[in-house]
């Protein structure tokens, strides 16, 4: 199934949810 | 998924297309699908047994074609384009767009730079046109849902012209690649995917090492300024001394 | 008092056929609405096939009223009469070019017009008493109160209020209304919470200017096609120039263009937040930081830098368990769809 795959794939690029600076001295 | 289900019955429309077609006509059955506003997955056209047919054959080219829209990426079509047919317009836009899915597939944050290299952009603004119009606008032709977050567009993300990257939030998935199924398996085994609300927390507990690390760094940092501090202040109270002598 | 108002009837007549209106209405406002003096009811009809159309005043005695509207160069007078011979109306026509003078003297008379309006139970009356309001408030840009009012009456459910028949085209012309006033108002939250209402009210999804208020929802930068079309279906009034050299169209679209940039850039250059805007960097400064001062937007200016930054509406934290939440219902929509191919 194609279609599912690329929504796996997808979701699997949205983890870590945010990297940015401020995020990561906030989640400090 | 929103494009999934937008692009589902674009692909069965050319699926049905491709079925019907054999040698030579399917080229234009695929400049018209690599063309489409609304289409950006290829396998199940790939996968129809007349497609396949065209693999060795004199209309090979019309395959790797498909193929590159599939898997590949502009600076792929820059390497073979002595062996392909030139693209119209709207399939460089689309190829431009599928590279940024590619380039998102494997960085979260992708600088200007490398953007501007891998789309063959000049400038800034022309970049981030491209971003907003083509990436994060696109799709925008399609009916949306009332029920659905205001959100349409291959990617999402925030723009960061100072220090010139660009933040991905979410990416439309690509085509896999023949081999790549594996290494998303074992992300998923990484991952304790079964889980939804410990989904993020079990990625985090992955690094919680590097966590307390990173702690105990702040705080020798921390003791270490505060140590300064003092020593800074002794000095200044020091001088405020000698001064108050020297003018009695 | 009686040879008074004799006078001023007869100068609001001569006015009127001078098609000065605003003073007709002036002549008429002095008279005394108090002193219950009339004894005979006089009725002034103007008509008019210039295609204007709108209410904008009415005067009453004796706690009766008659309003007057006028649409599409018909005239339909309608009387909530208990003592006929003890009224005197008139009515007052403005032209959409002189909207400043008259919008504010319409508003005065509307204004007098809200305290009767309360006290009847005339059903056709309070609707016209409506329509009139919006309108007067769409003249004055005061578009976010004009916006709720229109949406209010095109949601009347009542097919024949008296012997007044409403039928769709109106009440479809009054949702029209409503959206068009909605995306010239003042970008900011409160603007945010009527879009999504007219959003979601599927009457909208079939209005010509639908597309539009599509992207004005989903906070998207308009260029310049979309701008123009929607340029086409604005009253002049609502295309009038400002006293900045912008016009009432621009600065809305500059605004939301402005909101939108804040939701795609965590900061941008004034050179380039220009650019994008179609306006001088120092304007785009200007207008940004108006538009934080009056916190209809999040973020700060860096002067030195010529730099604007944009702050979420939310935390950072907060938007991670927003995207975690996200993550969460992508994944049961791919465990639905898996269920659904029997996987």
């Amino acid at each position: 199934e194609s279609s599912l795959l690329r929504q796996v794939s997808s979701l699997l690029r949205r983890l870590p949810a945010i990297e940015s600076e401020k995020f990561q001295d906030d989640f400090l | 998924m929103e494009i999934e289900e937008k692009q589902a019955e674009v692909i069965d429309h050319f699926v049905k297309q491709a079925s019907a077609q054999k040698g030579s006509a399917l080229g234009s059955v695929f400049v018209e699908a690599t063309s489409h506003p609304s289409l950006f997955a290829f396998s199940e056209i790939l996968a129809v047994p007349t497609v396949a047919e065209l693999e060795g054959t004199d209309n090979s080219v019309h395959l790797e074609v498909l193929r590159l829209f599939a898997y590949g990426t502009w600076s792929d079509y820059k390497r073979k384009s002595g062996k392909l047919p030139q693209l119209v317009p709207d399939q460089v836009l689309k190829l431009k767009q599928l590279t940024v899915l590619t380039l998102a597939e494997t960085k979260k944050v992708l600088s200007y730079d490398q953007l501007m290299l891998e789309l063959d952009v000049t400038n800034v603004r022309e970049l981030e046109d491209f971003l907003i119009n083509d990436c994060m606008y696109a799709v925008r032709n399609m009916y949306l849902q009332l029920s659905e977050l205001s959100f349409g567009g291959l990617v999402r993300g925030k723009l960061d012209q100072l220090r010139r990257y660009f933040e991905v939030q979410f990416a439309a998935g690509r085509d896999l690649r023949p081999g790549q199924l594996g290494s998303m398996i074992q992300t998923l085994s990484n991952c304790f995917w079964l889980c939804s609300l410990e989904l993020a927390s079990s990625t985090r507990l992955a690094t919680s090492d590097n966590l307390l690390v990173t702690i105990q760094d702040k705080i020798k940092w921390a003791d270490t300024m505060s140590e300064l501090d003092k020593k800074h202040r002794k000095e200044l109270e020091d001088r405020v001394m000698e001064v108050k002598k020297a003018v009695s | 008092e009686e040879q008074v108002l004799i006078i001023r009837e007869k100068l609001a007549e001569l006015y009127e056929s001078e098609q000065q209106w605003s003073k007709a209405a002036q002549m008429l406002s002095g008279i005394d609405l108090d002193s219950g003096m009339r004894s005979e009811s006089t009725i002034l009809f103007s008509v008019s096939d210039d295609g204007c159309s709108g209410i904008y005043s009415f005067l009453s005695i004796d706690g009766t009223f008659i309003f007057v509207i006028w649409l599409s160069g018909s005239l339909m007078t309608h009387s909530d009469c208990r003592n006929v011979s003890k009224l005197l109306v008139y009515i007052l026509r403005m032209s959409w070019s002189n909207v400043d003078d008259d919008a504010v003297n319409a508003e005065a008379f509307i204004n007098k017009a809200s305290f009767l309006v309360s006290n009847s139970q005339h059903e056709v009356l309070i609707l016209q008493y409506k329509v009139c309001y919006a309108r007067i408030l769409d003249l004055k840009r005061k578009f976010l109160e004009a916006a709720l009012r229109y949406y209010d009456i095109s949601q009347i459910e009542k097919r024949q209020i008296g012997d007044e028949t409403i039928d769709e085209d109106a009440l479809e012309q009054a949702l029209s209304a409503a959206v068009t006033c909605t995306i010239l108002a003042a970008a900011g939250p409160q603007r945010s919470r009527v879009l999504a209402t007219l959003y979601k009210d599927e009457r909208c999804s079939k209005l010509k200017i639908y597309p539009i208020l599509q992207k004005v929802y989903l906070e998207r930068i308009l260029r310049k096609p979309e701008i123009d079309a929607f340029s086409e279906e604005l009253k002049p009034h609502q295309k009038a120039l400002l006293p900045d050299n912008y016009t009432v169209l621009d600065r809305a679209i500059i605004e939301h263009n402005l909101l939108s940039a804040s939701k795609l850039y965590t900061n941008i250059r004034f050179d380039e937040l220009g650019t994008l805007l179609g306006i001088p960097p120092h304007k785009a400064e200007k207008i940004a930081s108006r538009m934080i001062c009056e916190d209809r937007m999040r973020g700060s200016i860096d002067q030195v830098e010529a730099v604007i930054h944009f702050e979420d509406d939310t935390e950072e934290l907060q938007q991670w368990d927003q995207q975690i939440v996200g993550v969460c219902q992508a994944l049961n929509d791919i465990l639905d769809s898996m269920a659904k191919k029997g996987m």
